[in-house]
């Protein structure tokens, strides 16, 4: 109904410039549609603004930047209408380890109310899961399932650079 | 209602049994590319109805079936269960549990199975529908998929809103 | 002229093959021309099988597969035809540690025939390059270029596992 | 043919200028994200003659000017100039330099100098044709694009050969 869009629309629209918001220690984002005369049909177009900078075409941001944005909305959407679950494969790839600490410090809280499946090689991101699960291929081709401890994942040399 | 346990058998390169026990909160999946992570969340997708053989990085729904190693054969059917925690007189609950298996075989067509109970696949897409366990947009994200959200058309963000409602 | 095409497809395909049998470990990529009675038009489709295991749809390969594989393809290309230069922006964003170091084994060599610009986050392959530059925006918004040593890139926790 | 130094004012987020030394072999471009790393690539394949916005992650091509910050104003243009060092007697060589300049306005238009010397974008064109300098499809690899040279279409790889033929 075009009411319990709305309504969603609104709701969901917070919960991202706030999400945004934390994720990106600052600046805005928001939700319009693109035709406010037609809200029943109209499509959706977003606007983001890291802090500092001024509010450009969403597609001039970073790759990095890209995926946070896209990861506040995503959150946004859960905080609306959780799904029971969530899988997300490989999202914090092109973050570096500062936005990536802000990342999984969201997913941690999102976790309480959705069982969150995360592949990811960022032990980082390894270090807040629950559980953790190591898939292998001892034999080429057959793949297995081991339970890891994160202690056993090797502290070999530092990977994403902080320069 | 939530995830207890997968069990995959003859999924992709999972031609072993495996079973995935899921707790509450975050569980990561890690290990070398290659080794089957995606694998493992496409088998939860794909038990839980999902009908696109593309989405699932194969030409046909057979090519998830098991297709050999160098040293193992090719097998002829794959399988998933998803085995689901819920509240006492919950639709559908045996026990406090639901369990949803789907098998494909080799010509492609699937079997679906609700406690081991062959059904069609609209009973499990109604069951999905009710429980709110039915894929949405914005539960399951691709590799490399993340900055589809904000790439994608309009009218492909106004969905995940109407999703949402 | 459909000879060079010929001559440079053999050379390319190659070492295409050599390319990938190393960065894999074994196995083996080829291309192949979909409809060889066309030579002059016909489109290239590309096959490859990493080691134990079978061929099958390009598709079916992982995101750190796929990622190596076009690495393979395109030193391939460099080795045949080098450009004086090459841009590689967050290629290894993908790879585990291990294959990361494979890639950055073949980018040595071929540094030798053009100049690689890469853009990373990865501390191997930073630890492979001749110079290293930094870009910070201590003034938000506005970009600024540093000289960094590699002994200043901050040994903090390992990013990737080697579970 | 190398690249010897690149200076970029006003491209992107680089309002001020900055000058990039290139030696031999291997540099490396490291810095968190949103820096400015793939900004500085995109002015290398600018500045030698890249006409389309959109692989420049822009609408127009006057979204690479300096749009401004919080507490700067937008510049009216922006300009880079790559210097190369080339063999003596090498056409165009300005005692073992090349200088390729090039600046756009607001309005979109774009200026190219050559040794300082105001010309045409054909000029542009030839030279970096007969250089070999010219973009080749598999010299630059765009921030989440490497794997394109796998899922594109047939005719695209063919394009691949062509350009090394
Ligand atoms: N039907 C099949 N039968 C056998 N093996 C398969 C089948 N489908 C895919 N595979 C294999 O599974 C592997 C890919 O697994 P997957 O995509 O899960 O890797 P991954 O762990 O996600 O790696 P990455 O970290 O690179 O993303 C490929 O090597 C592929 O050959
Ligand atoms: N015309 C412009 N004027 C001012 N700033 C701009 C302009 N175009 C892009 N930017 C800014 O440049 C930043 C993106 O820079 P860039 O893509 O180079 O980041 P990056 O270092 O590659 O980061 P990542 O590691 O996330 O890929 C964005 O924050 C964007 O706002
Ligand atoms: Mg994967
Ligand atoms: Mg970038």
């Amino acid at each position: 109904s075009a009411e319990r869009f709305a309504t969603t629309f609104v709701e969901v629209n917070k919960a991202f410039g706030e999400t945004f918001a934390r994720l990106f220690r600052g600046g805005e984002a928001e939700m319009r549609l693109l035709d406010d005369e037609d809200p029943l049909e109209s499509g959706i177009e977003i606007l983001a603004r890291p802090p500092g900078k001024r509010l450009q075409n969403l597609m001039l941001m970073s790759g990095g930047e890209k995926a946070l944005t896209a990861i506040a909305l995503l959150f946004a959407l859960f905080k609306s209408k959780p799904s029971p679950f969530c899988i997300l494969d490989e999202v914090d790839a092109p973050l570096d380890d500062v936005n990536t600490t802000r990342f999984v410090d969201v997913l941690r809280d999102m976790s309480d109310s959705t069982q969150f499946i995360v592949i990811t090689h960022n032990k980082l991101t390894m270090a807040v899961a629950g559980t953790l699960y190591g898939v292998t291929m001892e034999e080429k081709g057959v793949s297995k399932l081991v339970s890891v401890e994160m202690e056993e994942i090797q502290p070999e040399e530092p990977r994403r650079a902080t320069a | 209602l939530k995830l207890e346990r997968l069990e995959i058998s003859g999924f992709k390169s999972f031609v072993d049994p495996v079973t995935v026990h899921f707790a509450g909160g975050i569980t990561a999946i890690v290990g070398p590319n290659g080794c089957g992570k995606s694998n493992l969340s496409e088998a939860i997708t794909w038990v839980l109805g999902e009908q696109s053989a593309k989405s699932l990085r194969g030409g046909t729904m057979e090519d998830v079936i098991f297709n050999g190693s160098e040293q193992r054969k090719p097998l002829g059917m794959g399988e998933a269960s998803m085995i689901l925690r819920t509240d006492p007189g919950f639709p559908h609950s045996d026990d406090g549990r639901i369990t949803i298996t789907r098998r494909v075989f080799r010509g492609g067509e699937s079997q679906y199975r609700l406690n081991g109970k062959l059904v069609r696949l609209k009973e499990i897409k109604d069951l999905l529908m009710d429980t709110g366990l039915g894929i949405r947009a914005y539960s399951v994200i691709e590799q490399g998929k993340i900055g589809l959200i904000l790439s994608g058309k309009p009218q492909e963000r106004r969905k995940l809103i109407e999703e949402a409602a």
